[in-house]
């Protein structure tokens, strides 16, 4: 995945089997963004794998205040890399909740 | 650590705690 500067983590252990996930999310290097970033600390939130949308996600934290709306693509595909790769995880475990 | 709670007006909450410092990358 491309270093956007956004980094998204997982917050919790996955087990393969949660819909929902806890993840954490933080700017690792602000001069990646094109606005101004108030750097307030990391985000910790919860991610429907199986119903939620990537840039929905990121709308909603610009909505927040913690992004300024020319960042969201940024900050959408940061979470979306994340996603893609708890999914593909899963599916080559064959975990049952891919 | 200091944690604070934002509530988005669609219902998701966004919790805003400390970046783990072993993640800081050096600028």
């Amino acid at each position: 995945a491309e270093d956007t500067g956004v980094r998204v983590e997982l917050n919790e252990e996955d087990d393969g089997k949660k819909s929902s996930i806890a993840l954490k999310l933080w700017v690792e290097d602000p001069k990646k963004l094109k606005g101004k970033y108030k750097d307030t600390g990391a985000i910790e939130f919860t991610f429907d794998l199986g119903n939620e949308v990537p840039e929905v996600v990121a709308q909603e934290m610009v909505d927040s205040g913690f992004f300024l709306e020319c960042d969201v693509k940024i900050v959408g595909k940061s979470i979306r890399d994340r996603v893609a790769l708890i999914k593909w995880r899963r599916a080559r475990t064959g975990s049952p909740n891919t | 650590s200091a944690t604070a709670q934002v509530v988005h007006s669609a219902g998701r909450r966004f919790i805003v705690s400390p970046v783990p410092e072993c993640r800081l990358k050096e600028q």
